[in-house]
This record gives C-alpha cells, structure tokens and sequence, in this order.
C-alpha cells in the first residue's frame, strides 16, 4: 500500500483570495458588460492551474486586459477599495510585448499572491495588464492615494522585482487624477 | 500566520498543478 504524503494532496493556501479578470473591448457593449470575472482561487496549486490554462497576456488581442484584484474588489475606480486609490504605472514599448510583458505581468502575479508587500498587503487591490496598440501598460492598484510612504516601499518593490534599471522612473497616479484628466496623462503623485 | 510566499517557492509549483 502507498503512503501519500500530506505535501501531496494538501494545497498551499494564500494568504488572500484572489479574482482573475478579463475585459474584452467590444464597442457595442457597455463597458461593465466586457469585463467578465473569469475565476477567484486561494491556493496555489489553484492559481498554477488557472495561468497555465489561459492566454498569455502576450498573445491577447488589443483592448484587451487581464486583473487579478483581491476577492471582493472589482477591478474599476468606482469600487469603494479603489475610488482613493492610484496605480504604480509602467508603460512598455512596443518591442516590450515579445521580451517582457509576459515575464512582468507573471512577477507581478507572483508578488500579489505570494505577498511580497509583506506588511503594505492591506494597501494592496491589485493589478492590471493592458494590452493596447499604441503599447501595454502594467498597473499595480492600492486602496489610499494618500499614504505616501507604504505608496513609495510598494513602488520599489514592483521596480526591484520587475528589474526595471534605477536609471527608469515609475510613476504612481490617483485615480481621482486620472478621471478627471480627459486627454492626456495625470501628473505623478510619486515616482521611484 | 501570515502566508508569504517568495517567488522560487511559488514556481517550484507551476507544472505540479495538473496533478491535483
């Protein structure tokens, strides 16, 4: 008879629950109606076995995005976790698509559900990639535009991970910024 | 306790998923 050890069959669980998004842009929808929740999971035996079955983030068309927030928060400013919040913002180049996205957007994975912020985790929302013609953005959420230094040691963090060279800056904006700015991008609340 | 997980621990687990 064999002895299954429990590492076998014992998942690891994670110190949150997790929600993976997708938003397809389909014009003659409205916009709530192209975001679709496509699973939450909390452990990560579950997480593997979600990102190895869907589309690298790479190969999505344009318009498209993927989100992981934590359970319970909707990837969107108007969610009351986010309406104070902002995102650390890196913008990738064209050629950036081959050669980094799918390796930036599987770190910033990594560090939301393994929770690299350590003790920031309740600054933590989430994260989006967006895939776009003109280039993809990567967005790091937290829940308080506001708190300036848990907003900076998050920054450094995503950089440090991501291996982003100290020559590049990353900027953090307000969503409230954002919104309101119509056209161009909002000013920097920090940047690292 | 608090469940932090660095990256290596997390990778080892990437292609274990189908078994479970």
């Amino acid at each position: 008879q064999q002895i299954i050890s429990p590492d076998q069959y014992i998942k690891h669980p994670l110190q949150n629950k997790w929600a993976m998004w997708f938003f397809k842009n389909d014009k003659n929808k409205e916009w709530t109606a192209n975001l679709k929740l496509i699973t939450a999971f909390d452990t990560v035996e579950d997480f593997w076995g979600l990102y190895n079955h869907i589309q690298k983030a790479s190969k999505l068309p344009s318009g498209c995005d993927y989100s992981l927030f934590k359970d319970g928060i909707q990837p969107m400013w108007e969610d009351e976790h986010n309406k104070n919040g902002g995102r650390w913002l890196v913008n990738l180049n064209k050629n950036q698509r081959q050669t980094e996205l799918d390796n930036f957007w599987l770190e910033t994975l990594l560090c939301l559900i393994g929770e690299a912020f350590e003790d920031l985790t309740d600054d933590i929302c989430g994260a989006t990639i967006n895939i776009r013609g003109k280039g993809d953005k990567l967005g790091l959420w937290t829940k308080d535009a506001r708190r300036g230094d848990a907003t900076v040691k998050i920054g450094q963090k995503l950089k440090e991970r991501l291996k982003i060279p100290v020559k590049i800056a990353i900027g953090f904006q307000a969503h409230s910024d954002t919104a309101t700015k119509a056209g161009s991008t909002a000013r920097d609340r920090y940047r690292v | 306790g608090k469940k932090h997980y660095d990256r290596e621990f997390l990778l080892q687990f990437q292609f274990d998923s189908a078994a479970i």
